[in-house]
């Protein structure tokens, strides 16, 4: 019931009562933000149609039965640990469904850390789990993908560059592979805020909002969808389902003063990408004699 | 080179596109798994016989390089069980790098010592408690109940960094408030919210 903040002295990330994220200060500058896990509904069989023959979610298709996501809670229960290096805020959003939001010394990104599944589908719809950023940055129906992490293409919502998009699934039709970054920003002049996400995988990402970018990170599937995997996307056969755990760098910056996004964000697309290599060795020596 | 092919071999397997977007049957993907875990092992003994021809004659005789696929679940059997090891970071990148690192340890007091034998400011991070995070589903195999978290500053392009960690208790002679005021510096505050 508290609001808590935790910090690395050049930003600080703020939680409101509920334990969600409410805000990031970087240099000073107050950015309004919320952040939560929520999931899309998978859409089930039996829905052909005079258009459409059965298409069901699954392993090749995204088709959400519905046109938004619902947050896993609205609330988290947090442990806040904070320390000379780093500190953190451990959220438990259900008992399937957490995350760790850290902030390390000198680090110009928030590490967000998720944890997510065993995915329930009891109730016999399977699920897709997003983490999703709501900012209120203009972004006027853009936002940027990376492709293949080389090229930063633009998208726009609702749009296609070589033909008239008949808008028929306001979500998928706006979801592109991300393989490293997405990002939002309100200038064409690099003059004013962005709002960046980089990921450790590919997964798929959208802006369904301006200034909010979404990107998914894990789905458990009821049915095959008729596509040729033969199966439904439901890891291990009958059983509990899997657990994933990833990390995204949450990048926020209230003013580029004439940076180009990308300036920012390829630098920790390639921390992410090429993280350094760790080996052990088990010692009796003193450092003396061992150095 | 048969080693680093293995790697490089099941890498182009990957590149599959059901590989890529995760649409593979589930038996197809525990094997392109079980490939890439295969040669990474195959990898890590090449990477191993090269760190020890980098060292001096006649410290052959140190024990092998070992690797752990489970940091992201703070899993590391030499780090946990071991009260003086050192670890080895290699920087992949073509430039300078600056990272933290952050091993699964044991609760205790901990010394690092940068390659020039500098003592680094160390935290240690409790690991979430079990009764909040289904740990148990996680790490089976762990019994590490902290991580210790230290700056590896200035890993050199294409280089690498050793660092020396010992379990303060290991440590001959050293004064018992010298642990006590290490402990205060490293600790973690941790604040949890009432049930």
């Amino acid at each position: 019931g508290e609001r808590i903040a935790v910090s690395n002295g050049k930003l600080s990330v703020n939680f409101d009562a509920n334990g969600l994220i409410e805000s990031v200060v970087v240099d000073g500058v107050t950015v309004m933000m919320s952040q939560n896990l929520m999931w899309y509904a998978g859409m089930n069989e039996g829905n052909a149609n005079s258009i459409f023959d059965d298409r069901p979610s699954g392993a090749y298709v995204f088709r959400p039965n519905g046109t938004d996501a619902t947050p896993i809670s609205t609330q988290a229960t947090l442990i806040v640990q904070t320390g000379a290096l780093v500190s953190e805020v451990y959220q438990q959003f259900s008992d399937w469904a957490s995350q760790v939001v850290r902030v390390y010394k000198g680090q110009s990104d928030v590490e967000i850390e998720w944890t997510v599944g065993p995915i329930p589908v009891g109730d016999g719809i399977g699920k897709e789990i997003v983490s999703r950023v709501t900012t209120q940055i203009p972004s006027g129906g853009r936002f940027y993908t990376d492709s293949n992490g080389r090229q930063t293409l633009l998208r726009r919502r609702d749009f296609r560059p070589t033909w008239t998009l008949d808008v028929t699934e306001p979500v998928s039709g706006n979801y592109y592979p991300i393989n490293s970054h997405i990002y939002v920003t309100d200038s064409e002049q690099n003059a004013g805020a962005v709002l960046a996400l980089v990921n450790d995988r590919s997964q798929g990402g959208t802006s369904l909002k301006d200034g909010q970018i979404e990107l998914m990170v894990h789905r458990r599937l009821l049915y095959d969808d008729h596509f040729g995997v033969g199966e439904p996307l439901n890891e291990p056969g009958d059983g509990p389902g899997l657990v994933v755990r990833g990390t995204h760098y949450l990048l926020v910056n209230p003013s580029l003063a004439g940076n180009h996004p990308v300036s920012l964000i390829r630098p920790l697309a390639q921390q992410m990408f090429m993280r350094p290599w760790m080996s052990f060795s088990a010692t009796s020596l003193s450092f003396t004699n061992w150095k | 080179q048969n080693l680093i092919d293995s790697l490089r071999r099941s890498m182009g397997e990957a590149q599959h596109h059901d590989a890529v977007a995760g649409t593979e049957k589930e038996h197809v993907s525990q094997d392109y798994r079980l490939r890439l875990h295969d040669s990474l092992v195959d990898c890590q003994k090449d990477v191993g016989n090269s760190f020890s021809q980098l060292l001096p004659i006649g410290s052959q005789a140190l024990p092998p390089q070992e690797f752990c696929l489970h940091l992201n679940v703070s899993q590391c059997a030499i780090t946990e069980s071991s009260s003086r090891f050192v670890t080895t970071v290699y920087n992949p990148r073509s430039h300078e790098v600056t990272t933290y690192v952050r091993l699964p340890v044991m609760n205790g007091v901990y010394t690092v010592l940068d390659p020039d034998g500098s003592e680094l400011i160390v935290q240690l991070v409790p690991l979430v408690n079990a009764a909040l995070r289904s740990i148990e589903t996680e790490r089976p195999k762990s019994s590490a109940t902290h991580e210790l978290v230290f700056q590896a500053a200035s890993i050199p392009a294409l280089g690498h960094k050793t660092f020396y960690i010992v379990k303060s208790s290991a440590r001959h002679g050293q004064q018992h408030s010298t642990i006590t005021s290490s402990r205060e510096r490293q600790s973690t505050t941790v604040r949890m919210a009432e049930a």
